[in-house]
C-alpha cells in the first residue's frame, strides 16, 4: 500500500490549497530553505495523528493554521492506493479548538485512524518518518535513551 | 519481556551489520553494555569505518557518526517494514561520495517501498525517480512546482 | 554588572540586526525576556526572515533558524573582533543562494582578519582565495594536500 | 597578527607530522568526512589550550594520541605572523600525562601562553571558534542559556 495524494489546506505555509501526487519508488523533495518541505512531511504526520504538536515544531495545535490567510480552519486530505482516504481539519476556536477526523468523508474517531495505519504497519514508534535534524538526536542522545529505541520496538 | 527485547535485538543488530558495512567498506556492531541484564546499561555503537582503528566513538568525524546513526535507523527500518518512509535531510554531514552510497541505498529499499526524500544534496537529486520541486509565491504561501520524472 | 551587560547586549543587537537584515533581506533582533532586570529571564529572537509573517521561532525552517543562528555568532564575532576566525561546517542547514550570501559576508569580515573556513559546499569553496585539501593516506593518516590559489 | 604555519605530530589523524601553512583572507579547508579536517580545527584549540579534551570530542588528553603509531607523545607546533610560536605537547605515562608548553622553544606554563592570547585578542569565551555542530547547539538552547552567552562576553 502508498499513499497516492495528499492536499494541504491553511496547514502551515499552505496558505492556499496545494494538492500534491504522490508515487511508487523514489521521490525527492527539493527548493530553497523555508519553502515548506518539511511542512508537507509534517502534514503526513498530522494528518495521520502520529505526532504531538510539539513534534510539528509548534507549541499547540493551533499553530499549525497559516497566519497569513486570516482563516480559523486547517485541514489535510489523505489518499491511499487501496481507495481509502482520510482527512484531518482543526478549526480555532474562542476558548481552543476542535479536531475533526474522517474516513472516507465520514467523521470518525482518532481511534478508527490509528487502526487503520496499524493494520497496514504505520505505528508511531517506527522509524519509518525520519524528521530533520533526527540523525544528530539520535547521534547525541545517551546510551540508556538509545537502548530504549529498542525497548519500544520490542 | 527480556526476550522480546533480544529478539528484536539481535535482529537489528544482524541488519546494522550488513548495512555499516555496505555503507562503509568498515565493520561495525551494537552493544548492549548490560551483558546479562540489558535493561541495566544502555545500548552503543562499535564501528570501524574504512576499517580504521577507532579510539572513541565521540572522536569519530561528524559524517561518521551520522553514517553510523543512518545504518542504525535503516536497520530498524528493514526489522520493521512500513509502506513508505519519509527523511527529511539525512544528508546534511555527508561528503559527496557518501550521500551517494545513501542514495543508492534508499533506491533499494525503494523497489518494495515508497520513499520521499527531503534533500539539497545533488546526488541525491540525481537518484531519485521523480523530483517534487516546493516553493514560495509572492504572497508567502506554498506552491509545488511540479514533477519531473528523471532517467537517471 | 547591569551596565556592563547591557553595553554589550545593546551592540550585539545593533551588529544583528544589520547582519540578519543582508543575510535574510528580512528583519530580526535580539530580545530580552526579563525587561527591567535581564538576569531575571533569557534571551531570544524576534525574526521575520525574508519579511515573512513568522507565527514562533520554533516554527521556522531548519535553513532559516540556521541562519538566524549564525547572524548571531556574526554579530559576536564583529563586537569583539579577533585575529582569526575558524569555522567548521556552519553551512550544513543552507541551500545554495544562503550559503552564497554567508560565504559573500565571511569574504568581507576576511579583508582585516584571517578566515579558515571547514565546508563541503561548492559555493563557498569557490569564493574562498584558496583551497587546503585534506585527504587521508592508505596508512589512514591525514595528508593536506596542498594549496590551490582561487582566482574566483 | 595571524596564523602562518602550523605543524602536526601524532596528534588525532596526524600518524605523520604534518606542516599546514596558514595566510590572509579567506581559506577555505575541504576533503572527505573522516579524513581530519576538524582534527585541524582541534589542533588549534589544543595548542592555545582554549578547551578542554572533552571540547575535543576526547575524554582525556591522552585520547589525543594517535592509536596507529604506537608512540606515546602528541605535539602540536603554531607560529604567528609576528614570529612567535607556540607548541603543546602530551606525553603519556604509566598513571597519566604531563602536558609541556613551550613559546618560541623555551619552556613555559600555560598561564603565558593565555597571558600571550589575551594580549591579543584571543580568548576561549570570544566566539571567533565555530565548532561543527555549535549552530545546532546555540539555536536549540534555553533562552536563559543563551542569554548567558552575553553575559561571559560582557
Ligand atoms: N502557521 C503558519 N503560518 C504561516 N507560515 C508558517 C506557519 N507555520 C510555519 N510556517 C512557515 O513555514 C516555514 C518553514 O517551512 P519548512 O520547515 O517546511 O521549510 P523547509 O522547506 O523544510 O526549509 P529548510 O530547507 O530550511 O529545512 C517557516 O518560514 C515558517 O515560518
Ligand atoms: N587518537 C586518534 N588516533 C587515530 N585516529 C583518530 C584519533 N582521534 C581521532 N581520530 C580519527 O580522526 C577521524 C576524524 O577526523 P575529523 O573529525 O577531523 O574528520 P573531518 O574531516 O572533520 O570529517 P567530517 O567531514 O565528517 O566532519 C576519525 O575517523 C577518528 O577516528
Ligand atoms: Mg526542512
Ligand atoms: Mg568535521
Amino acid at each position: 500500500m502508498r499513499i497516492t495524494e495528499i492536499e494541504v489546506d491553511n496547514f502551515k505555509s499552505f496558505g492556499r490549497k496545494v494538492k500534491i501526487p504522490f508515487f511508487e519508488g523514489f521521490t525527492v523533495i527539493s527548493g530553497p530553505n523555508g519553502s515548506g518541505k518539511s511542512n508537507i512531511i509534517d502534514s503526513i504526520l498530522f494528518v495521520l495523528s502520529l505526532s504531538s504538536a510539539r513534534g510539528l515544531r509548534a507549541e499547540r495545535l493551533t499553530d499549525l493554521i497559516n497566519v497569513n490567510t486570516g482563516r480559523n480552519t486547517a485541514e489535510v486530505t489523505i489518499t491511499f492506493s487501496d481507495g481509502t482516504s482520510i482527512r484531518r481539519r482543526i478549526k480555532k476556536t474562542a476558548n481552543g479548538y476542535y479536531s475533526y477526523h474522517y474516513m472516507n468523508d465520514r467523521v470518525c474517531r482518532q481511534g478508527d485512524v490509528i487502526e487503520f495505519l496499524t493494520r497496514h504497519g504505520i505505528k508511531p514508534e517506527g522509524y519509518n518518518v525520519v524528521m530533520q535534524g533526527d540523525v544528530t538526536r539520535i547521534m547525541d542522545m545517551s546510551d540508556t535513551e538509545r537502548r530504549k529505541i529498542i525497548d519500544e520496538i520490542a | 519481556k527480556y526476550d522480546a527485547f533480544m529478539t528484536a535485538f539481535r535482529a537489528i543488530n544482524a541488519n546494522f551489520r550488513e548495512i555499516f558495512a555496505s555503507l562503509t567498506n568498515g565493520n561495525g556492531h551494537l552493544i548492549l553494555e548490560g551483558e546479562d541484564d540489558p535493561f541495566s546499561g544502555g545500548m552503543k555503537f562499535a564501528v570501524q569505518p574504512g576499517d580504521k582503528n577507532v579510539p572513541l566513538v565521540s572522536s569519530l568525524s561528524g559524517g561518521e557518526k551520522s553514517i553510523t546513526t543512518l545504518a542504525f535507523i535503516f536497520a530498524i527500518q528493514t526489522y520493521i517494514p512500513a509502506p513508505f518512509y519519509a527523511l527529511d535531510e539525512v544528508d546534511m554531514f555527508l561528503d559527496g561520495s557518501n550521500v551517494v552510497r545513501v542514495a543508492s541505498m534508499i533506491k533499494d529499499l525503494s523497489k518494495n517501498a515508497q520513499s520521499v526524500i527531503v534533500s539539497l544534496r545533488k546526488p541525491m537529486i540525481e537518484r531519485a525517480d521523480r523530483i517534487l520541486g516546493v516553493t514560495l509565491r509572492p504572497d508567502m504561501s506554498t506552491y509545488v512546482t511540479g514533477v519531473k520524472n528523471n532517467d537517471g
